[in-house]
């Protein structure tokens, strides 16, 4: 090799000018295509593609088993720590990423066995007071990301940068399949039009829910027998929810006191300002034709939690939770750094979509996952596994749960402002 | 970890009432009509 290497004579050859030109035309070409095409690349039946895009970190990031360090990064940090140990280490933890634990409940640091369990900690019954007057509240301590309006369908990730909302929330374009939805399951997943995004996340006939007419998806209206053939499915599908994807299960917590139930919801109801007369003159005229309602526009913000920050999140207004979407994807960090970095960001990663109706229409909540806390918990979600073993299905498939059966009134699961929604854990 | 809220409001009454940047805690107004 040595040899070879020494002694091998290099003969130069000069290429002609013409050759060098081509390239230089070729490169130039390629470039301008990527750049034209780096808003929105569509597959052919107009669906955007989602994959990894950014600069050369983010694709080393995205070769490294992120979902396995995840979970061994959980599994680490659920180690129980020595008694002895707990008001030292957590103390260190919680100089180094801004903890306040005064208002920790409990207080004292020998209570929590694990980094885990610290991670997932509760405050004291005063220590978030709720803006009483606010409509919107925050659902979380973080910092603000980002914030505005939908345009086109599409939602800013950061200044020049942004994603579909179809693909963040999950729908589905006319005659086509679902993506990536096991083919036996597909004719059981909602089919709607692309503009029509918002009718399938319940903005029109969200009225109608709300007096218990048709639901959105199927809108025959439901018989005793169907309605009891489709509860036993679905108790059939919650067992076996992570083979299934597309399947919709009835993921409802069972409520024990019916007449605590009915005070609750009624509570959400008028939080929501609901007058049942009145919605249903509404819902008739306008048919559920359109997909957000005549004067309102669609908003979104983005809330990031840092690694210190308090990590359960709450109920951002009274609201009703319709159904869940559980997208299975990446776990990259969604640190500030990355959102600016990586396209896509909140569409790859792991994330429960939280779907249902305010007092002003639709409304929508996403956890996303990160690497560190990949392991998302809803409360009133007991079917629900985050961050867990198997095959990554490709981006886009989720399963689906509907929380009908939690209110007898507002078909689906009420939240007052403020009320614990669940939150994240480590791994 | 993130949490994204989209929802719908109305256009010419609802405005955000924090910056991009901003702390929040939980309970913390977000927006107003």
């Amino acid at each position: 090799l040595i040899n070879a290497w020494t002694q091998t004579p290099t003969k130069w050859y000069p290429l002609p000018i013409a050759v060098g030109a081509i390239l230089l035309v070729a490169i130039q070409y390629r470039k301008k295509r990527k750049g034209s095409s780096k808003q929105v690349e569509l597959d052919d039946d107009g669906i955007e593609i989602i994959k990894l895009q950014g600069p050369w970190q983010v694709h080393v990031l995205g070769a490294l088993p992120l979902r396995n360090m995840s979970r061994i990064w959980g599994y680490l940090n659920s180690l129980e720590l020595p008694i002895w140990f707990r008001p030292i280490g957590l103390r260190i933890y919680a100089t180094a990423f801004g903890c306040n634990l005064d208002e920790i409940e409990p207080a004292d640091l020998r209570a929590y066995a694990s980094l885990g369990d610290f991670f997932y900690r509760k405050l004291k019954q005063d220590a978030r007071p709720v803006d009483p007057d606010a409509i919107l509240v925050s659902p979380a301590d973080g910092r603000i990301l980002h914030f505005g309006t939908v345009q086109d369908l599409r939602v800013e990730q950061v200044k020049g940068m942004s994603y579909s909302l179809d693909a963040l929330l999950g729908v589905e374009r006319p005659g086509t399949p679902p993506p990536h939805v096991a083919p036996s399951h597909r004719d059981k997943m909602p089919v709607v039009d692309d503009h029509e995004f918002a009718n399938v996340n319940g903005i029109e006939y969200s009225l109608n829910q709300l007096i218990g007419l048709s639901s959105p998806i199927d809108s025959t209206p439901p018989t005793p027998s169907r309605e009891r053939s489709e509860r036993e499915s679905s108790v059939a599908a919650a067992t076996d929810l992570p083979k299934k994807f597309g399947d919709r299960i009835d993921a409802s917590v069972p409520q024990k006191d019916l007449q605590e139930t009915l005070a609750h919801d009624a509570s959400v109801a008028l939080s929501m300002g609901v007058q049942p007369a009145l919605e249903r003159k509404r819902s008739s005229i306008s048919g559920g034709a359109s997909s957000v309602r005549p004067g309102n526009s669609l908003y979104f913000t983005v809330i990031y939690l840092a690694p210190g920050d308090y990590h359960r999140f709450h109920s951002p207004t009274a609201w009703v939770v319709e159904k869940r979407r559980h997208f299975v994807g990446e776990l990259f960090s969604v640190s500030p750094y990355m959102a600016k970095r990586l396209q896509n960001l909140f569409v790859l990663n792991e994330r429960v979509a939280l779907l249902g109706k305010w007092r002003y229409g639709f409304f929508g909540m996403v956890p996303v996952g990160a690497t560190n806390v990949g392991s998302i918990k809803i409360n009133f979600d007991q079917a629900l596994r985050t961050n867990v073993r198997g095959p990554s299905p490709p981006p886009g498939t989720y399963s689906e749960a509907v929380y009908s059966a939690a209110s007898p009134i507002l078909n689906g699961q009420p939240l007052l402002t403020a009320q614990e929604m669940g939150g994240f854990c480590l791994g | 970890s993130t949490i994204v809220l989209v929802f719908e409001a109305p256009s010419d009454e609802f405005e955000f009432t924090i910056k991009a940047g901003d702390k929040v805690k939980v309970g913390q107004r977000l927006g107003d009509l």
